[in-house]
């Protein structure tokens, strides 16, 4: 038996709008830490990891750990019939082979019941070691999503690269080139609209656009955004999920032929 | 030129 409150139902919508576009089916695993998700695009090139705690459910009984294979098209359209305000609950039977989405209204005047088919999903699990990063930058989300979007208008490609100036995204296509540059920035009043980089060392990666473009639907998710960059390793870019946990993407970066 | 890396380069099927 498997039982999931979570009082902030739009949590859930928007996840589902962050990954939706990346990955097709995926299975979702319950466990006594939390309800989570691992997942490639279909040319394992990006991953998608989500944690969102146990503790930050206002119910949480998961009496054993279960997975369970969910087409997120699908998934998405029966959380797009969930207000924005309302409670949603995730509950799913032993064997069974449906989940359903429960939806409840703050006042309790209106209660839906949505009934999801599961699917066989065969998944691999990439096992992501713990990494020391050359560089951690942290911006706002919406300014990273800006960056991205206009950069794709130009060129396919952004090397991010990081030194003691900053942050430089860069891209390069067939009307031109551009350089967007953000200095560490903490002297803003609120903490969310601050730009902090961490370097240990300088480093620049290529990276497709349409991937950080894909990443950037999470932005509703959190105000910030934390890119990790190594040499040779993927790029991680993370939202926080506040009190609940994260969602993580992974991207290979773009390497010399 | 540049290729695409895939995540197999770098993370191992757990």
């Amino acid at each position: 038996m498997l039982e999931l409150r979570l009082v902030q139902g739009n949590l859930l919508k928007k996840v589902l709008e962050a990954v939706k576009d990346l990955v097709t089916d995926a299975n979702f695993d319950c466990s006594s830490t939390g309800f989570s998700l691992q997942a490639m695009d279909s040319s394992h090139v990006a991953l998608v990891a989500l944690l969102l705690r146990s503790e930050g459910f206002e119910h949480y009984r998961c009496d054993r750990n279960v997975s369970m294979g969910m087409n997120l098209n699908n998934m998405a359209k029966m959380l797009k019939c969930a207000g924005n305000d309302d409670i949603v609950t995730i509950k799913a039977d032993d064997g069974s082979d449906t989940v359903t989405f429960m939806f409840e209204s703050p006042n309790q005047d209106k209660i839906a019941d949505f009934e999801m088919k599961l699917m066989d999903i065969d998944s691999e699990h990439l096992g992501i070691p713990e990494a020391e990063y050359h560089a951690i930058v942290r911006m706002p989300s919406s300014e990273f999503a800006r960056i991205c979007k206009d950069l794709s208008s130009i060129g396919d490609t952004v090397v991010i690269s990081v030194t003691k100036e900053g942050v430089k995204f860069s891209t390069r296509g067939d009307i031109g080139n551009a350089n967007v540059v953000c200095r560490q920035n903490t002297t803003v009043d609120k903490p969310e609209e601050s730009t902090t980089i961490e370097m240990h060392e300088p480093v620049s990666l290529t990276f497709a656009l349409r991937y950080m473009n894909s990443f950037t639907k999470a932005t509703p998710l959190s105000s910030t955004v934390t890119i990790s960059l190594s040499s040779e390793l993927p790029v991680v870019v993370e939202y926080k999920i506040a009190e609940m946990g994260y969602i993580r993407f992974y991207l290979a970066p773009k390497i010399e032929d | 030129l540049m290729q695409q890396g895939a995540l197999g380069n770098f993370f191992v099927h757990t």
